[in-house]
């Protein structure tokens, strides 16, 4: 479970007050696949950011698994990310100096799983997002969609209980954001909590429960129709 | 004019070689307005980047307004991009250390245009894409749509008669995604010429023309129904 309480960001540029989120109040169920939508700028990636521990609050509170979380110091809440935490950014984020295995890996390897195991496992994933062919390739030298999919890839191969993705299938056409979505379906049948910030209303029709954001606050929740 | 003859463009990565386009032949008229599609990994990035005089073919012919191309140098090449082409990037390609204005600018400051010009100019594009209040922002203080829509005012920032846009809504909102192809079909109108890359049916159907990839080569042209 997943619950934030009037949350607030709000980021300082300069003198400027930039207010990214004005007071978000919502919850996750275990479980549950939720998609985020909302205009550019109306503060999807920075929720996810919260939600997914890499930002803190400027306040409200956040509690996961029951947890208050946004007290927790950095170390914690690193080791919060990398056991139960698979995050897909909406700009990759892939080490450029690094091939596509072993970017990954490098969760894996973080977690202290021996390096066949770990080389299987990415190996597995690479497989299940269609990138068997790249795994020697830097990002670099991949089309925006391969970096997109080793991003995805890279989310997965912890196994992680909550998936936050920003935006998976920008980058990819239809067949291959169809075969994600499934990758996805697939994952939250078996139990996975997800959360999913797209603007492509197909993608979110994927998803249980629709979150309009508009302007930093949660504009409208919509149940989708079963 | 644009012409491409028998375009070829293998990568090599270290002893492997990968074919990004096995031989292109196309024609894209002046005042044209081409959507090209196709899975992710079929060429499409690297078939606008030999178009936009950022990469090379390995082997093939380039006409652009009917100057062989292909065998230019790179100050000739850089100067045909500076003056006659716009480039909006996949990945945006934004320069961190920059702000959001000094980016927009930056290509006008490259063609020698006086300093309050410039700025003029740019802020007319900023407030084209409304990113009029985010100039004085870093790339990385700004939300993934609104990193695109600097990109999209940099790039027209020089009013280039030939405008090349890879994914140029692939991280907007559907309302914001309208706003900008407004913008180019406007644009389209006074006759420019435009090529653009889309895996977006609804933003394909913008152009006049719609080109299929498939695996480096074109599989199919459609003219769009008037
Ligand atoms: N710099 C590079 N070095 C090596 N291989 C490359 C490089 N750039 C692209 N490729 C390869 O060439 C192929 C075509 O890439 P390209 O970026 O043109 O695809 P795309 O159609 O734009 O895909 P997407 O829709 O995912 O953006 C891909 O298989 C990719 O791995
Ligand atoms: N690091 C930062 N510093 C300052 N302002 C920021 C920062 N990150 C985001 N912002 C601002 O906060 C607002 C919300 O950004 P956010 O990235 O959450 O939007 P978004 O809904 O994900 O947009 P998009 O759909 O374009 O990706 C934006 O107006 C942006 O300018
Ligand atoms: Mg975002
Ligand atoms: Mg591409």
């Amino acid at each position: 479970v997943i619950r934030l309480e009037s949350v607030v960001k709000i980021y300082r540029i300069g003198t400027v007050d930039v207010p990214a989120l004005r007071g978000i109040s919502l919850e996750f169920l275990r479980g549950s696949f939720t998609a985020i939508m909302g205009p550019s700028g109306s503060g999807k990636s920075t929720l996810l950011n919260v939600i997914g521990c890499l930002d803190r609050p400027t306040s409200g509170r956040y509690f996961l698994e029951g947890r208050d979380v946004a007290g927790l110091d950095d170390n914690a809440r690193s080791d919060l990310r990398l056991h139960h935490l698979g995050f897909v950014f909406q700009s990759f984020n892939l080490i450029p100096q690094l091939t596509v295995l072993e970017n990954v890996e490098l969760p894996l390897f973080y977690q202290d799983i021996p390096p066949t195991e770990s080389r299987q496992r990415a190996l597995e994933m690479l497989e299940m997002v269609g990138l068997s062919d790249r795994t020697h390739h830097r990002p670099v030298e991949l089309s925006g969609g391969q970096q997109q999919r080793a991003a995805i890839a890279r989310a997965l191969t912890t196994n992680p209980s909550f998936i936050l993705a920003d935006e998976p299938t920008g980058n990819l056409d239809s067949a291959t954001g169809q075969q994600i979505m499934e990758l996805l379906a697939n994952l939250h049948q078996r139990g996975r909590t997800i959360v999913m910030v797209t603007h492509e209303p197909d993608i979110a029709a994927w998803a249980k429960r629709r979150v309009l954001m508009r302007d930093g606050l949660v504009h409208a929740i919509q149940d989708s129709i079963p």
